[in-house]
This record gives structure tokens, C-alpha cells and sequence, in this order.
């Protein structure tokens, strides 16, 4: 996965987007943590990069994508940037009966971007 | 343009506009994933003294002198290495008291499922602090009582009158009770179990988890259980519920 730092040259990369809770007023109910990584995907995804990660874990997926390079892609290619890889984020906060809730909540940490 | 079909292409435009969407769409994630329609309103915030106290019994070492919580999975990048887990809820709730509850041995808890109908009560306690009076029996002496902890049954009528030993709470329906031994040296933390009662809870619908706190010879013993008491926030009882989400929709039979 690549990172938007300047050097991805436009293609699919992840994008950190950090979100301080003191910052949106959300800190008298959200205890932990201070923020939130709302990292998102973004960029283009050439015909050759469809299938990445894992395109060489598939013998056929090996060959798509030999045909996607000499532009002899089967069948018309809609790729797309999204998240390849998700984290759990753990949180502490009140609810509206002033308890103290702990949860954990899956995928919802973009850690990876790739094209599908 | 070549990604016409691609939501997540052409975003990096420097539009003030889509920042302002773009972080509420992100509030509104953030609601989503955790069931709320909208962020709580809070008017009047726990006692700080309460909530580090009841953060400090179960996370003990991960709070703070100054009283804020240190919990280095809560960074979510250090989540990352993290296997993908089964959502899961840890709910702290405080006691209540007011003129409903039955005497001076009465509290309550409002616990909800609401938003989370397929939640799993997997454990819940109860902790009490137990004060040993300075007037009671010699210092270092062990002191061993018993308390009973009254909660209405699942199917029982909530609100109505008469309860345990005739004190009020819930008398058309059945009480069951939770029954402890407890060794007392000095003061300190002790928990009950209730998984059942919170799951009579939730199973009803209803909110409200009503107790009744008894200890016998306590009082003989120099021994005290302290219940809401405004001017001791530290030492305020609290419900520690840990549920699981259960998909109602896709549940694995064997056959």
C-alpha cells in the first residue's frame, strides 16, 4: 500500500486524515482515545495496477493482469482505490445514561489502500 | 475522466466544502458504528473521583496520576497487528438512588440495550466498597459477613409495589437473590456476580436494574457497604456489564 506523501505520483495511496475529538467539542463524551485516524484512499488505479495486492498469489490473476499491461484487458476494467486493509479501533465513552461504555469496534481503521 | 466509475478518484481538490463534509461525514461514522443517532448530551458529567476509581479496578496500573486513562491498544494505529475481534461492549454504570427506591439499602442502575438488540450479556458485577467503621471491633480483625443482593426475576412486574422483606421495589414479582460470603480485613473492593439479573434486564426491555444491598452482621461486625453517597464519589457502587453482539440473522446451528 502506497502512502500520499507527494511520491505516489497520483496513484491509489492512503490519505491520513486525523481527527483530535477536543478539536470537534466530542471530548466531553468520548474519553478515549483523543482522536480518530479517519485515514480514506484516494488516487488513480491504472489497468495494470487491478489486482494489487495479491496478484501473485493467483496464476490466473498473473495473467489478467499481462493483459491489462499490453492493453489487451478482457472485458472492460473498472478499478477502483479502496481500502485493502481494516483495523479495530477500541473506544471509551459515555452514553446517553451517563455510562462508561468500552467497545471495540471492527474495520473501522483504513491501514491499507489498494486497487480492486 | 478515466475513473468516472470510481467514487474515491478525483478527491484531491483543496475545497474547504468538502473538508466541512468530509469531517461530518466522518461524525457521522463514528455514530453509526457505535448505534447512536446522535452524540450523547452530557449536562452533568460523572464525578471524576468515580470514574477514575471504577477505571482503576478494572484496568488497574493503566490510569494515570492525573487521572487520565493510559490504554495503549485505545491509539488506533496501535491496533494495527490487531486479528480483526467480535464486537464487543464493556458498560460501567454508576448507581442511582432516589425516593423509588425502596429504603437506604436501594439502588439502581439504567442500563440499556437500546440500539444493540442482539446484545449478549456475557458477564456483569456488581462492585461494592465495604468500610470498616473506626468505631467496630479491633483493627486486623477479620470480619466475615454475609450479603444478600436482591434483583427482580426475568417476567417479573417492574415498578410495582413491596419487595424484598416487604422494603418496596418490585412486589408482584419474583426476587431472586445473589448471596455472597465476605471476608473482610480491612476496606475495600468487592464484586457479586449478576449476569442473570442484566440479562432479565435486557431480556424485558426494560432499562432499569433495581437492587436491594442487605448485609447481615455488618453492623455487628463495625462493617459498612457504601451505596450512593454524593459526598464519597470514589466509593460509588458500579455495574460492570461485558456483551457481545449476536447476529440474530446468521447464527451457526449444529445438527
Amino acid at each position: 500500500g502506497l502512502e500520499c506523501d507527494g511520491t505516489s505520483g497520483g496513484l491509489c495511496c492512503r490519505q491520513q486524515f486525523y481527527i483530535d475529538f477536543r478539536l470537534i467539542g466530542w471530548n466531553d463524551w468520548i474519553i478515549a482515545p483523543a482522536g480518530y485516524y479517519g485515514n480514506y484512499c484516494e488516487g488513480s488505479c491504472p489497468a495494470y495496477m487491478a489486482g494489487v495486492p495479491g496478484s501473485a498469489s493467483s496464476f490466473h490473476t498473473a495473467v489478467v493482469n499481462q493483459y491489462r499491461l499490453r492493453g489487451m484487458s478482457p472485458g472492460s476494467v473498472n478499478s477502483c482505490c479502496i481500502p485493502t486493509k481494516l483495523s479495530t479501533m477500541s473506544m471509551l465513552y459515555f452514553d446517553d445514561e451517563y455510562n462508561i461504555v468500552k467497545r471495540d469496534v471492527p474495520n473501522m481503521i483504513v491501514e491499507e489502500c489498494g486497487c480492486a | 475522466s478515466p475513473q468516472e466509475s470510481c467514487a474515491s478518484c478525483g478527491l484531491r481538490t483543496p475545497d474547504e466544502r468538502v473538508n466541512i463534509d468530509f469531517l461530518e461525514a466522518v461524525k457521522r461514522h463514528i455514530l453509526n458504528r457505535l448505534q447512536m443517532r446522535e452524540r450523547p448530551n452530557i449536562t452533568h458529567p460523572i464525578p471524576k473521583a468515580a470514574m477514575v476509581t471504577a477505571l482503576r479496578r478494572l484496568h488497574a496500573g493503566k490510569v494515570r496520576e492525573d487521572g487520565r486513562v493510559e490504554i495503549p491498544s485505545f491509539d488506533g494505529q496501535a491496533a494495527f497487528n490487531n486479528e480483526v475481534l467480535a464486537e464487543t461492549s464493556e458498560i460501567i454504570s454508576f448507581a442511582e438512588s432516589d425516593e423509588h427506591t425502596s429504603s437506604k439499602s436501594g439502588l439502581y442502575f439504567l442500563i440499556s440495550n437500546e440500539g444493540n438488540q442482539n446484545l449478549y450479556v456475557s458477564q456483569a458485577n456488581l462492585w461494592l466498597y465495604f468500610r470498616v467503621l473506626p468505631a467496630g471491633p479491633e483493627k486486623g480483625i477479620r470480619r466475615k459477613v454475609t450479603v444478600k443482593i436482591h434483583y427482580q426475576e426475568a417476567g417479573a412486574v417492574s415498578g410495582a409495589e413491596g419487595g424484598p422483606g416487604g422494603g418496596g421495589g418490585g412486589g408482584t414479582g419474583r426476587w431472586a437473590l445473589v448471596e455472597k460470603r465476605v471476608d473482610l480485613k480491612r476496606s475495600g473492593w468487592h464484586t457479586f456476580p449478576l449476569s442473570e439479573a442484566v440479562r432479565a434486564v435486557f431480556g424485558k426491555g426494560s432499562r432499569r436494574q433495581d437492587l436491594e444491598v442487605h448485609c447481615e452482621a455488618c453492623e455487628s461486625a463495625g462493617v459498612a457497604p457504601v451505596l450512593v453517597d454524593p459526598g464519597d464519589p470514589s466509593h460509588r457502587p458500579f455495574l460492570v456489564v461485558r456483551a457481545r453482539q449476536v447476529d440474530g440473522k446468521h447464527r451457526i446451528r449444529k445438527r
